[in-house]
């Protein structure tokens, strides 16, 4: 999904947070990984 | 297993290869370090990172190398 | 200096909030807590992914709490 992956890091967080999905610092190298939790919930 | 827990954790000043980690054999440590994830202590820090959360962990861990379920938990 | 190294190595199975890191004040934690490195540890694993580099972990450090020079070295 085109929308997440040009979010913030601080976006993404919030987001997480919305979705009740655990998560630690959205960092390069946890983005995606968090961005396909996302999708899953969205989904 | 606890030991092995031991020892991952330890690791932060060691300077082994990622293939030391037991359950990253030479096809996942070649993914892993493909990716970045040369050494033990890197895949620590992202261990810390996903604030120490097995499954989080886990499930980064099939994404990045493809391991199965086992070879992730070990 | 190098004992609070030590310390701060130690840390992966450690809970300390992020300012009992030596130079992380009240209000660089609040920063930093707000990014999601609320534990030390969460920090230390950055530290790791960034490869121990000291200059990038400042540099970084500066950029995510607005550290100074200073308190980033610390």
């Amino acid at each position: 999904m085109a929308t997440l992956s040009s979010k913030s890091n601080q976006e993404l967080s919030q987001l997480l947070d919305e979705y009740g999905i655990k998560h630690g610092p959205v960092v390069g190298s946890t983005r995606s990984l968090y961005e396909k939790k996302l999708r899953d919930a969205m989904a | 297993t606890s030991q092995k827990h031991r020892d991952f954790v330890a690791e932060p000043m060691g300077d082994k290869p990622v293939t030391a980690l037991s359950g990253i054999g030479e096809a996942l440590g070649k993914k892993l370090e493909e990716q970045g994830f040369d050494k033990a202590f890197v895949v620590l820090g992202q261990f810390l990172l996903l604030r120490k959360d097995r499954e989080l962990f886990a499930e980064w861990l099939k994404d990045a190398s493809g391991a199965n379920a086992r070879q992730a938990g070990a």
